[in-house]
């Protein structure tokens, strides 16, 4: 905090400030220049993810809570050195055609009322797949000891062309943005990837403009177990009706 | 009790012998992690450091570190540097050789590519347990996204997501391709 950050008068609830609109849904981002959020070291925001959207993965240089509000999904927390634990099984695949042998971090359910903790620099996404909105409310703590940048709130994405947002954020600076293999150049991609120059541009997505919430082209196929109709209703009856 | 404990901690410890390298690729090179955990001390001052060695136009894979800035230093031979920001702007894009040193801040991606000499260096970090994500390699955190989410979020098929998880199996070293390169820019 810088001296004096913390000398308010009053105190006053507030509105979300701006809003960036992406294809498949919204984000509202209070003032983090506000005095109240200065003082305490905070930056919010709330994303509104409706069904079949998908939050681009991305990380913050500051740890972060995030609470649902509404709604339900599923998110991939990518955890530096941990193994793919969900995986799809070989037999499985065997006599389907072109099924894919995947496998990844594990995935975690989000329903209303979830706490989830993101520590800084563990990139995430988050996938809508409820009939309602997916309505996410986000604390930032920049001033942490685990950031060691400036208390400015910056999200890293790695992947999309989140330029809207970032524009805004940034008091409309007219600067090209875009996610972080996007100041890489192509053919250095194509030969860390080893794929070819087209698919290395793609990781770039200057060329998209779907903004940092995206429609996913159909239902989002991840390994992950599945609740049984038993363990569902037993959830939907909560903790009345368990048995002792 | 202070001559039994902080007067006999142990102040040294060597991270240029290849012996001690805790992540070796004989195809690209080797990496040596300087932390508190095989240096006690470094737990007071929260700081630690890595030694690297990357041969012949070897890489080193996309990666940031998640909770410290890192100071490298260039001792031998000279690489293909390039650092990216949060909003995906080049902030350093050059040939860094030895003797020159580059701040890479928390979070920021830096790539690296080894010139005809190969490129070795030491790197400060301000953690005593600095932490580093790849974003291609065998442990990266791309190969931990399922495939869809690849295929929907950059626009590509399932079958060039599913190469993007695994055409690279090294994890944070890569051996360069046989196609010829063009030259680091000045």
């Amino acid at each position: 905090q810088q001296q004096g950050g913390c000398q308010i008068e009053r105190l006053n609830a507030r509105e979300p400030q701006r809003r960036i609109e992406a294809e498949a849904g919204y984000t509202e981002f209070w003032d983090s220049d506000d005095d109240q959020f200065q003082c305490a070291g905070v930056a919010a925001c709330r994303n509104v993810i409706n069904p079949q959207g998908l939050l681009l993965p991305s990380y913050t240089s500051a740890p972060a809570l995030l609470y649902v509000l509404q709604g339900k999904g599923f998110q991939g927390i990518m955890i530096p050195g941990c193994p793919e634990t969900f995986q799809s099984s070989q037999q499985s695949k065997e006599g389907q055609s072109r099924r894919f042998h995947d496998q990844h971090q594990k995935i975690r359910n989000l329903r209303e009322g979830d706490v989830i903790a993101l520590p800084a620099g563990i990139a995430h996404w988050c996938y809508n797949n409820g009939e309602q909105d997916l309505v996410l409310l986000i604390i930032e703590d920049t001033s942490n000891d685990h950031n060691q940048l400036d208390n400015n709130p910056r999200k890293f994405f790695l992947a999309g062309n989140p330029q809207q947002q970032q524009q805004q954020q940034q008091q409309k600076k007219q600067q090209n943005q875009g996610n972080v293999l996007a100041g890489m150049d192509v053919d250095t991609l194509a030969e860390v990837f080893r794929v070819d120059m087209e698919t290395a541009s793609r990781l770039q997505g200057q060329d998209d403009r779907r903004g940092h919430i995206v429609r996913a082209e159909s239902d989002l196929q991840v390994i992950r177990p599945q609740r049984t109709r038993e363990e569902q209703e037993r959830e939907e009856r909560g903790y009345e009706g368990r048995d002792n | 009790g202070l001559e039994e404990t902080i007067c006999s901690a142990r102040l040294r410890q060597n991270i240029d012998d290849p012996s001690r390298a805790d992540f070796f690729n004989p195809r690209a090179g080797r990496l040596t992690i300087l932390n508190s955990l095989t240096l006690p001390i470094l737990s007071f001052l929260q700081l630690s450091a890595e030694r690297g060695v990357l041969y012949r136009n070897a890489i080193m894979a996309p990666q940031y570190t998640l909770n410290a800035h890192s100071i490298i230093y260039a001792t031998r031979g000279e690489a293909h540097m390039q650092i990216v920001d949060h909003r995906g702007q080049s902030v350093f894009n050059e040939r860094i050789q030895e003797g020159q040193m580059v701040v890479v801040p928390q979070n920021f991606v830096v790539v690296k590519q080894a010139g005809r000499d190969g490129f070795e260096w030491v790197a400060l970090k301000t953690n005593e347990r600095a932490i580093f994500s790849t974003l291609a390699g065998h442990t990266s955190a791309l190969r931990a996204i399922p495939v869809d989410v690849l295929a929907n979020a950059y626009q590509i098929s399932r079958d060039e997501a599913m190469k993007l998880k695994r055409r690279r199996d090294e994890s944070i070293m890569f051996e360069a391709s046989a196609r010829p390169r063009r030259e680091t820019r000045a």
